[in-house]
């Protein structure tokens, strides 16, 4: 069954929503099947694909490179909701070859009030969703809001391992601590969910972020860090201009070189042939 | 009695603190009294003017320049919890001359459910605890966490005007339209409240960044669009890694000027002397 990985990071911006569009695509790219899951009520990894809401119900469409459009009848928060039983595959949209998203959009916050209503549940909802279709996928990542509420820590509770997206400046390395505080307790719940660990984003070679980057290498030595940073690349916020991801916007940018990088790392460590 | 803005936007890290902390420093130095309130459980505001934790209880120490430390033994989430009656003052902590800070950490997210129990009365809760001390200061600066919840519900509605702070990208430009419906339902409860305008933030002289404050300028005539936008400049992060803020660290950067000169339009725009 797929490897399921929460993006998370309380602090805001720090490029969680472009990791989940790049490195799915890149990890699409190398052969594996993924499943996209948009977890924010913000809705920017559905917007990044070119999804948009039906005129009439809860579904999205989005029309394929074939000219033809796809359509689901429910989204990801419907089958969220404490009551559905319909599962997750009617709400997956296409995005290309072994390549699927179940999108959201601001009524994701209907979900989150009901799943707060009863928190024991609640915790456990998204994990029980997602079990069945774990068979059709080798990888499901999970895009978080950024906060650490429910919403982040139904996802937490649901994943094999967690990625802390993080940007090197002070604000984005105090909000891991808050993230380790919440795995820890998600571990009543979930207790074999582990850190994958630390991708740094928007990467600058100032002494700003190569001292918060050293800094972190040589101080959390039990938190893995990718060898690769993703530097800052305005190639990947026009590919999402464009909605392309940043391999079909342009394949030779640094962005591509970096998320293809964290790509292959991370499936050498999961020993995915 | 002073003007309350709420800096606000759902979009994550568009630079919602580092307005809050480089405009209210602007205003201060042309002479204004000017206190911050941290309404985000992060605590990011709070971390950069280094207030930090007493060892007990649930106030916030900070020590000056002339190495005195100032205490409180409450913070703003006491003040906003709806059986305090001992006001605001008692959780503020001096940052300068007339310039002053309301410090949070993640013990916010207690007094966000107790508002959440009774939202008819949570709404108007920052309202009433703010009004009582309006009479102090000249501005009074909200910084909001990147959600729409209660917590950015709470300030707007104790709001004069809301500054919506937005880099010119595809998903904070998206974050609009959700923070314009918002503020429409935030009228049953102040029905006065302005939005104060747009302003662009990290911004670089890319044919993306021109593209959309360009389109944002004639599509939104009916909100001002401010002027002066704060470029992308590597001094912002140093300064809050320097624990000071931009006119401490380099009053000639870029940084300054913007926010120097962004101090002026608003300062201008309020008919202040
Ligand atoms: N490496 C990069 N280089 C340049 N721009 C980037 C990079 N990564 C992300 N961005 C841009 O920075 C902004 C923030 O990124 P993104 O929205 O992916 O972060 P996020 O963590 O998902 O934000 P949120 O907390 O709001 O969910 C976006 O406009 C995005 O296009
Ligand atoms: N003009 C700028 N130039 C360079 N860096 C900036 C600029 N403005 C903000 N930053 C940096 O970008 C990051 C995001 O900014 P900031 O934390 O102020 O945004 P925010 O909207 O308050 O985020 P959140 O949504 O998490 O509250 C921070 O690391 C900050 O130091
Ligand atoms: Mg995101
Ligand atoms: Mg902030």
């Amino acid at each position: 069954g797929a490897k399921v990985m929460a993006i998370a990071q309380n602090k805001g911006g720090v490029g969680k929503t472009t990791t989940a569009i790049n490195l799915g695509k890149a990890l699409n790219l190398m052969g594996y099947k993924v499943l996209l899951l948009d977890m924010d009520p913000q809705g920017n990894l559905t917007q990044a694909f070119g999804c948009y809401r039906n005129e009439i119900g809860e579904g999205f469409h989005r029309e394929g490179k074939d000219g033809k459009i796809a359509r689901t009848e429910k989204q990801l928060m419907n089958a969220i909701m404490p009551e559905y039983n319909d599962g997750l595959l009617d709400t997956i949209l296409p995005l290309g070859d072994g390549f699927h998203i179940s999108p959201t959009d601001n009524r994701l916050d209907r979900a989150l009030l009901s799943l707060e209503g009863n928190p024991m549940k609640g915790y456990k909802r998204l994990r029980k969703v997602i079990e069945p279709v774990k068979k059709y996928f080798d990888y499901i990542l999970i895009d978080c809001p950024p906060t650490l509420g429910m919403l982040t820590s139904t996802s937490v509770i649901a994943s094999t391992s967690v990625l802390f997206v993080m940007q090197p400046e002070p604000f984005s390395v105090a909000g891991m601590e808050n993230l380790l505080e919440m795995i820890e307790n998600a571990r009543d719940y979930n207790p074999d969910v582990m850190v994958e660990g630390v991708l740094f984003t928007q990467y600058r070679k100032t002494k700003l972020h190569e001292g918060y980057t050293q800094s972190l290498r040589e101080s959390v030595g039990h938190i893995r860090i990718f060898d690769t940073a993703i530097r800052l690349n305005t190639d990947l916020p026009e590919a999402v201009d464009s909605l392309m991801d940043i391999f079909e916007y342009n394949p030779k940018s640094m962005g591509a070189v970096d998320y293809r990088n964290v790509a292959v790392e991370l499936a050498i460590a999961d020993n995915k042939d």
